[in-house]
């Protein structure tokens, strides 16, 4: 079994490596990782090679590549299920995102409290239900990931809910901040950042 | 008139506290800045006070109220329009979503290209307009900022469209990546990123 001390360092590998994917990098050197985590790229390649990860001289690793390979060492789970709370116009978006399928997240349910709604097929088997669903199907299909699509008011309502159902973590596309338990993770998406960012941007040019 | 090496102090603050606000900081010091630009905190306050920005003792000034400070004495643009090409699911959350009002940018454009769409009205007295309508407008209405919420497959050219009309900015929200000449600035938004940090964030506390 491995030693903590090494799980340890994995991790510090994996969540270095996700910043530099997140900054479009995708080659790194053990040197590179090294001068982020202050540790010698000796170690780095000692441990990679520990578990069959080589790299290439010159090249270094592939960012995505190594990040899988530590995934399955540490067994971190790596295709994720979740459920959209509101289908509205936002919500029917966020469902039909070809981008979430190939990310490896699948959506396993979708409510609403609109009767008009409720019964509707989607793609895939998948049936818009009922929120008073909601509690049941999270525990039933196992969701892990709950999207927050409602208007604002109902938002915290509804976080509650899905986090006493044991959702590991919570996307909140709504205008109002909600609250979560410290074991919940929370991902709070609002758009007008980046509209924010490109006026930064194109006053910075003029 | 301002020195340019006023000006050019003025615009480094400026992007210094942009940064911070992006971090959810929401007061500075001199110090904190100047630790930042690697200038001394005395040039920031002396800039500063000489456009009537005194700060707080013990406080520091407030982020946004410098930035709109800063916004004015530069010129800089704080009211921006945007048109959205593609009012499907996410173009309608987008055109509905009142995040982007209250960051003071303004829709001033809806096109389609489906004919049962063409005609309808939106709130404010916007219509839905044909695609073809789309460079003629954004020059009527002088509009900045170009919403991509179409398919991929024809993100490019009315990316080009937009481009060639005077547009200074492009936000994409197609699975397709798009290229615009340099003097364009380009937002690009994947919420699928998001998800991976959310699925990254429950991974670790595991
Ligand atoms: N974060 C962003 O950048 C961004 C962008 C656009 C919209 N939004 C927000 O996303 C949300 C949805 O926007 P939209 O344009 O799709 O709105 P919408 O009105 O089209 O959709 C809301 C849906 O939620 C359903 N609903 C309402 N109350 C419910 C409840 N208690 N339980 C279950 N379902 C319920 C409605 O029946 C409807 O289907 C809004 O809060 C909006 O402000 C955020
Ligand atoms: N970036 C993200 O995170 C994200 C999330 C969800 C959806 N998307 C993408 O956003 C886009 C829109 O998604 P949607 O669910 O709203 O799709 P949709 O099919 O509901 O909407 C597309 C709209 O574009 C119109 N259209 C098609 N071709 C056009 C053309 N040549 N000119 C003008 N209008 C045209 C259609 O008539 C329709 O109204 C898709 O590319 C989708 O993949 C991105």
């Amino acid at each position: 079994n491995i030693p903590k001390a090494t799980i340890h360092r994995l991790t510090r590998y994996y969540r270095c490596l996700e910043r530099f994917l997140l900054n479009g990098k995708s080659n790194v050197s053990s040197k590179e990782m090294a001068n982020k985590l202050n540790i010698k790229p000796s170690q780095i390649r000692k441990d990679l090679s520990y578990f069959g990860e080589f790299g290439k001289r010159g090249v270094g690793y592939d960012v995505r590549e190594l990040m899988l390979s530590i995934e399955n060492i540490l067994g971190m789970k790596k295709n994720w299920s979740f459920c959209i709370v509101g289908i509205g116009n936002l919500g029917l978006a966020i469902a039909n995102y070809p981008g979430l399928t190939k990310a490896r997240f699948k959506l396993k349910g979708v409510f609403d409290n609109d009767k008009s709604k409720i019964g509707i097929g989607l793609h895939d088997d998948l049936v818009i239900q009922s929120v008073n669903e909601l509690e049941k199907t999270i525990k039933e299909r196992k969701i892990s990931i709950g999207v927050l699509t409602v208007p604002g008011k109902y938002a915290q309502k509804l976080s509650d809910r899905m986090v006493s159902a044991g959702i590991d973590g919570i996307i909140n596309f709504t205008p109002v901040r909600v609250i979560v338990p410290k074991q919940v993770m929370l991902e709070e998406i609002d758009i007008s950042i980046s509209f924010r960012t490109l006026a930064f941007q194109i006053n910075l040019n003029l």
